[in-house]
């Protein structure tokens, strides 16, 4: 903890101080103190400017002095001949002695003490926004009735900030309104609906009045709008001046009311309401929606059907249609991932004692035609050689349905007739 | 075969040869043969082929094999006496089921059943064809298939052939409407072509088709008249055995 006081005396002092000395003194007192520094004692070499020998005061990188030659002090009743006042707690003292010195110089006394500093009259700017209270050491800040000081132990501003709305539909309303806003604070208000719903605000124009904007164009006084992804404001003036409906794309939006010390007004009132989130209505190949909906919103569910012949395959099963959610990031679940993709039969099966021509292609509407070993064997049932792909994924055939035809041995036919010579 | 001659396979592509009871049978489908019962009788998983001209075990190797799975005999079809000849032929029919489906070509394919329709009846003097391994003229039995036509008479020419062997009654045998007769001027089968079809050629529905009319069974002096099983009665019991002893997808 540094000391409150202390001396400080140039080299062999009362001796005669050497040649060519360059001596620096960090003098440090505790925060919240300034520094009353003086010298009983001052016998240096003379020179324009202290050029030669010199006593240097140095504060917060500013000369406060520079000393040389012999003085004594001029009031009998003080032994002070030099002094100084320094409202920092920290200076810094350099003596500097050159080479020649035709006579003897005995150098400087000097002491120098704590001494409190009136932080709320000895500068120009007040560090409290409102009440300055000094105190041996320091000073804090207090505040008027209704006003809180904020975390920077500097500024008084009312206790408007924390407010969380969760609600669908709200409405806030700045400090007193429509009494006039109270000045220097920062109120944060915060937005937080569920997933799936953006917060829409909406504002009247008339319900609106703050200080008005500078000459470049700066809010003293704004109010703004911050979501994860956009900015809206800042705003102020009479009147306001953004959009009367802000779409925020957003569930959560924080508020940012900031005054500053002058120029209170009416404040401003807003609404907002959870809008569901809008998932875009996707033209998805080969599928039907239902419900049809000019507008689908988030936790809406449609039914995506394929049209007749279309299928949706995942890994081994496969199935017509599909529910898709409209999610709170604005998009459908699973919409990318799952596609009506035609029916495809495969590759007809084989049957016994016959065959299948190679099918151009197995999706739905194709067709196969199957033939039986010929001449030693036909199709069991007439009309059951063509099959057609269909919207099951299987081959159909108009009389056995599903089943593959068969193939079964002629009879009776011999492949050579047999000739006898009997007569 | 008596009265016959050499002759090829794809003309009885039905023909199957039941080689340790040197006999013959008659394939109806990928998976059933019709034969004697007096054939299988004493053996439940006889040894088939079918596709060959030839018996000689090289040719055999070659030919398709076909593998029982379980034999069928009628019902009525009586045990042997155990002393004696066998008098009584009736119901001298079996079925035999295979194990693997028969493959069909150009030298193995079925006979037709007939229906019970009164159009598959088969009259005296409708020309008929046997086929057969069995004995002939020279031979007890031959390597090389022999075939001949053949007229189905009536049954009264199969009680009339006296044997050579003055022994032998024929009034002792048992002749029913299960019988058919054919045969004459020689022509005949013989053993070794026991279970064989008799195949006569309909047409039916516009299409000339050969249909097992009957099975070689018996006879009392080969060059005669033979007695054949008169398939057309048991085609209720055909049809009834193979359906209710098909594999599912057969049906």
């Amino acid at each position: 903890e540094p000391a409150l006081h202390g001396e400080i005396l140039s080299p062999n002092y009362p001796q005669a101080y050497p040649n060519e000395v360059k001596q620096t003194w960090d003098v440090e007192v505790p925060e919240g103190f300034g520094i009353h520094l003086y010298f009983t004692h001052l016998d240096v070499e003379l020179s324009e400017n202290c050029l030669y020998d010199s006593v240097q005061i140095v504060s917060g990188g500013v000369e406060e002095g520079k000393l040389c030659g012999q003085r004594t002090s001029k009031n009998p009743s003080s032994p002070i001949i030099e002094e100084f006042h320094i409202p920092y707690n920290k200076l810094q003292v350099t003596f500097t002695s050159d080479f020649s010195n035709e006579e003897r110089y005995t150098g400087f006394a000097a002491y120098y003490v704590a001494v409190d500093v009136n932080e709320c009259m000895d500068f120009a700017d007040v560090p409290c926004s409102h009440f300055c209270n000094n105190f041996i050491g320091g000073y804090f800040c207090s505040c008027p009735p209704e006003y809180f000081l904020q975390d920077d132990m500097r500024n008084c501003g009312v206790n408007c900030s924390g407010d969380v709305f969760t609600t669908l539909i709200g409405e806030i309303a700045s400090p007193n309104y429509p009494n006039p806003y109270p000045e220097n604070s920062r109120c944060e208000y915060q937005i937080r609906l569920e997933e799936g719903f953006q917060v829409v605000v909406t504002m009247k124009r008339e319900d609106f009045d703050m200080e008005p904007a500078d000459l470049e164009g700066n809010c003293p006084d704004s109010l703004g709008f911050v979501t994860r992804d956009q900015r809206f404001g800042p705003y102020c003036g009479n009147g306001f001046p953004g959009p009367l409906t802000i779409e925020t794309k957003s569930n959560t939006v924080d508020i940012v009311f900031q005054t500053d010390l002058t120029g209170q007004k009416k404040g401003w009132k807003l609404r907002y309401h959870g809008d569901p989130i809008p998932c875009p209505k996707e033209v998805s190949a080969n599928s039907i929606w239902e419900p049809e909906k000019a507008k689908y919103v988030f936790k809406d569910v449609v039914k995506i059907i394929c049209v007749e012949g279309f299928e949706i395959v995942q890994g081994s099963s496969s199935s017509t249609s599909f529910y898709s959610t409209c999610q709170s990031n604005g998009k459908w679940s699973d919409i990318s991932r799952v596609k009506c993709q035609p029916v495809d039969c495969g590759t007809p099966e084989p049957v016994r004692n016959g065959n299948v021509e190679e099918p151009e292609d197995t999706l739905f509407g194709s067709l196969v035609r199957y033939a039986c070993e010929e001449p030693y064997y036909y199709m069991e049932h007439e009309g059951s050689a063509e099959y057609q792909c269909s919207v099951n994924g299987t081959w159909v055939n108009e009389v056995l349905g599903a089943e593959l035809p068969k193939c079964v041995p002629v009879c009776g036919v011999p492949s050579e007739a047999f000739e006898m010579k009997q007569r | 075969i008596f009265g016959g001659s050499f002759v090829k396979i794809e003309s009885f592509p039905w023909q199957v040869f039941f080689r340790s009871e040197w006999a013959g049978g008659a394939l109806l489908d990928e998976h059933w043969v019709l034969t004697a019962a007096h054939v299988v009788e004493g053996n439940p998983h006889p040894a088939m082929y079918v596709g060959s001209t030839t018996v000689q075990t090289s040719e055999l190797d070659k030919a398709q094999a076909l593998t029982a799975e379980r034999v069928f005999i009628h019902p009525g079809w009586h045990p042997a006496p155990s002393q004696g000849a066998r008098k009584n032929f009736d119901n001298d029919i079996a079925l035999v089921r295979l194990k693997e489906p028969v493959k069909m070509g150009p030298t193995v394919s079925p006979i037709c059943l007939p229906g019970s329709a009164s159009k598959y009846n088969f009259s005296v003097g409708d020309l008929g064809m046997i086929s057969g391994w069995g004995k002939t003229e020279k031979k007890d039995w031959v390597l090389r298939l022999r075939g001949a036509k053949l007229p189905i008479t009536t049954l009264d020419m199969c009680q009339e052939v006296r044997g050579k062997d003055s022994q032998v009654e024929p009034r002792s045998y048992v002749f029913t409407e299960n019988m058919l007769c054919a045969g004459g001027a020689g022509v005949d089968s013989c053993q070794g072509d026991s279970g064989g079809a008799l195949a006569v050629k309909k047409l039916i529905e516009k299409s000339p088709k050969f249909y097992v009319a009957g099975l070689v069974s018996w006879g009392l002096e080969c060059g005669t008249h033979g007695i054949y099983t008169k398939v057309q009665n048991y085609i209720g019991w055909i049809r009834a055995t193979m359906q209710e002893n098909s594999t599912p997808r057969e049906d």
